[in-house]
């Protein structure tokens, strides 16, 4: 049969900063061919495809995005494979090789970690899940 | 190939439009 494609509108201008991205105009409609974890989506927009950020586009169906995990405040183990410098206030900075705490997974790709009492946004590309149970 | 996603992190929304947050 054929394949049918959740369709996200764009909510707000977004320019690309790498080859296989696509340019938005906020109110596009594009079609979903992938959803990747780490935020970044698959889209095609008319006879265009490339990569979106997940954070600029909304359901047209469900604003809400029901899809949305609830956050898991035990945590879950996941290991820094790549340092990050937080930008913004509510980032974390890690080096590469730590463990931390996952405890909420956004479809933006942006997710909230915890490390000792601190928490913040890192972004998902960079954490990798160690498959250990936490030591309570 | 065309596939392969950026090898950055994806940009975060404006603070107006994120998503609502728990």
């Amino acid at each position: 049969g054929p394949i049918m494609l959740e369709s996200y509108r764009a909510i707000a201008d977004y320019t690309k900063s790498s080859k296989y991205e696509l340019n938005l105009k906020a109110g596009d409609l594009v079609d979903i061919v992938e959803k990747s974890q780490n935020g970044w989506w698959f889209c095609q927009c008319e006879n265009h495809r490339g990569w979106a950020p997940a954070a600029y586009l909304e359901p047209l169906d469900d604003p809400n995005e029901a899809e949305e995990p609830e956050p898991n405040y035990a945590g879950e183990l996941y290991k820094t494979i790549k340092a990050y410098t937080a930008v913004e206030k509510d980032e974390m900075t890690l080096e590469a090789g730590e463990t931390i705490e996952v405890i909420h997974k956004l479809l933006d790709g942006w997710w909230v970690v915890r490390k000792g009492e601190e928490t913040g946004y890192f972004p998902s590309m960079f954490l990798h899940k160690t498959g250990e149970k936490r030591e309570v | 190939s065309i596939k392969q996603p950026p090898q950055n992190p994806p940009p975060r929304p404006p603070p107006e439009l994120r998503r609502k947050r728990a």
